[in-house]
């Protein structure tokens, strides 16, 4: 449809503090460099070797993509590392908005990599007297994981919350009221998690606070705060 | 190429979210 732009199925991904790794799936490769830039490598199907033919690179804040096919459409074979771009005269850079619809699904593919490396990259780590509590990077509604000492582990993600005890057996509670409403054994693990979960929240807030204050110019997260008793 | 259905889920990417969970185990 006219005036749809990438903004209606994704928002523009977000690498920022994210460790780099390479990871291959059936029909493309994507990784997060050290610099922070986000990399799709499309495949060709070939019999013998893999070969690379299209290149999307995207800025570290999504905003900014770059596409290339290497060796001028003939395709690269598959390294261990994105093929470099070709000269400024061989590639075409789009802004996220600017981005023609060809492209959209390979984005949306990459958002949807990052998102979920967010949800498992701790931002703020805290360890209470109990447990291990754990605030992830996928704002704005982080995922929440607390590791208590006795061996139970409690999830928060996406609206539920799973108690996982120490003999492996796992419940989930989703949404208010008699529904989430667990037995009480598990309300007090829930009520520990809850406490850790402000108190990360908490934290993260101020940090952020000063992060932007500060001019030192290097992240302040991932933090960890006190240490397991 | 119908990228969107891609799974990630591997071996390679469990051992680089276990190492994210907890730095300095490996």
């Amino acid at each position: 449809a006219e005036g749809r732009t990438l903004r209606s199925v994704a928002a523009p991904l977000d690498a920022h503090r994210l460790k780099p790794i390479r990871q291959k799936t059936r029909r493309a490769v994507v990784s997060i460099l050290d610099t922070e830039e986000v990399c799709v490598e499309l495949l060709k199907e070939q019999v013998s070797r893999e070969h690379v033919k299209e290149v999307l690179r995207v800025s570290s804040d999504g905003r900014k993509i770059t596409v290339y096919q290497p060796n001028a459409g003939r395709g690269s074979v598959l390294g261990p590392r994105p093929p470099p771009p070709p000269a400024p005269g061989d590639l075409a850079q789009y802004s996220f908005d600017g981005l023609p619809e060809r492209y959209w699904r390979k984005y949306e593919y990459a958002a949807r990599f990052i998102q979920l490396v967010r949800s498992k990259t701790p931002k703020v780590t805290l360890f209470t007297r109990h447990a291990k509590c754990v605030l992830m990077e996928n704002a704005p509604r982080p995922d929440f994981e607390v590791w208590f000492y006795d061996g139970t582990k409690i999830r928060e993600a996406e609206g539920s919350v799973q108690v996982t005890e120490p003999s492996g057996r796992s419940r989930v509670f989703r949404g208010e009221g008699e529904a989430a409403r667990p037995d009480p054994e598990a309300r007090v693990y829930m009520d520990h998690a809850d406490e850790g979960r402000r108190v990360c929240l908490a934290l993260e807030s101020l940090l952020s606070e000063q992060e932007k204050r500060s001019g030192c110019g290097v992240p302040f997260f991932p933090i960890v705060v006190g240490r397991k008793p | 190429e119908d990228i969107d259905d891609e799974e990630f889920y591997d071996d390679h990417l469990e051992a680089y979210f276990e190492q994210l969970a907890f730095p300095g185990m490996l």
